[in-house]
């Protein structure tokens, strides 16, 4: 469901290339629990970023469901982005203006969904990561690892067939971060396809698949 | 030289009252080397903010070197914030429009340091967390931890007697957090008092003293 054929992602700072991924093949099938690791700065996040079609790259070929993305008009892309995949940032991306409820709400404006049944699938999704009891909280009104909890219920809240996940533990205590990787699991034998990044090796240990990034390639 | 007696910090929130700190009593030593612990949303960070003085208790004593900061002067506490505490962000918290070396140079602006000196301690800070080849990046072409480690940098540029730092390894793999952790325990030997947050065991372990709060209060 996701191909990646000899991916390329340069970026350019004056008369210097950063070459963040470098030559990347790799296909992940439907239903797929895998983990990506690899050093801070080894191109990770770039390669989701892809993956997710929030980003174009420099080189080589991006395919989801079989559909090469390069070329595709942005009406197509945010399809994607907004329909096909639920993704959780590593910074979080919350909007600071709007509660929590109202961030993970937003996922559905773009779908169509009248607001009462947007405002119970996002209650639904908060109290599934456990923050029920703080809803109406701005994202400067919580802590880091709630900020963390409120983007992983964004990301599912649509129900997407493909779940990116980058670092989604990474503010989390033991005890929080095991429950996320339950929920991530029960999404998984649903059907759909996970694929997280993480430092975490008990993380990793629960994805069927690990794939290791260095330096903007992926080692054998 | 950290002292916390019946400390309490509450936020309102309509008629609803968050007890995030809820009577907290500790004291940390000149030269201890402490991790903070504790679920998700236990009020660490919370904690933390009060100590670098960044926050004011809504009931209870703070004292840094014996004096209480209650009641003191916006310029008595920027004193303590700028030249005293070195402070860790948990969400980095790097100034978005200016690169890795100006954000690095950025405390010493106030420690009234002329410029080619500036650079020069910037330099060096950056180079001890690794990012001498990242000098000129802005954050947004950064990767996760390598901003994290800007941020370490930035803390540790002044030489401050005490280095708080709140989730230090969050965003770092296994390698590159032992290598931070190696800096932090340098730091200590040279005498400076290191407190820092953290979900990680490995990086608790490193720690002498380990403090565990849960729902605004200390465990014993
Ligand atoms: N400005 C605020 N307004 C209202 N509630 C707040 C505010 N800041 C923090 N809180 C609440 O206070 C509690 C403690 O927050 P704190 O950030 O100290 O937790 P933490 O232990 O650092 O958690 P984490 O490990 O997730 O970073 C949380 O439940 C949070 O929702
Ligand atoms: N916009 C950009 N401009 C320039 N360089 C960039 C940009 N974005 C990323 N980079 C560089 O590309 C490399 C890969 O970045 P990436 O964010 O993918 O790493 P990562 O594996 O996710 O690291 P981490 O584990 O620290 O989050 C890094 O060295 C980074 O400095
Ligand atoms: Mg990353
Ligand atoms: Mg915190």
């Amino acid at each position: 469901v996701i191909s990646l054929y000899d991916v390329r992602r340069y970026f350019v700072m004056g008369d210097f290339i950063v070459k963040a991924l470098n030559g990347v093949t790799v296909s992940i099938e439907r239903g797929e629990f895998t983990a990506i690791m690899g050093p801070s700065g080894s191109g990770k996040s770039t390669m989701m970023n892809l993956i997710g079609c929030l980003d174009t790259p420099t080189g080589g070929i991006v395919q989801i469901d079989g559909e090469g993305t390069v070329g595709m008009s942005e009406a197509e892309l945010a399809f994607i982005r907004n329909q096909k995949v639920g993704f959780v940032f590593q910074q979080f991306n919350l909007l600071g203006k709007i509660n929590a409820l109202e961030n993970v709400m937003t996922p559905l404006l773009y779908a169509g969904i009248g607001v009462r049944e947007r405002k119970e699938k996002a209650i639904a999704a908060l109290e599934r990561v456990g923050l029920g009891d703080r809803m109406k909280h701005r994202p400067n009104e919580l802590s880091g690892g709630q900020k963390q909890r409120v983007a992983i219920a964004r990301a599912l809240v649509n129900n997407p067939s493909i779940l990116l996940a980058d670092e989604p533990t990474g503010a989390l205590d033991s005890n929080t971060g095991r429950q996320i990787m339950e929920l991530f699991e029960e999404l998984n034998s649903e059907g759909r396809t996970v694929v997280l990044v993480t430092h975490d090796h008990d993380v990793a240990m629960h994805c069927r698949r690990q794939i290791r990034v260095r330096d903007g390639r992926l080692e054998e």
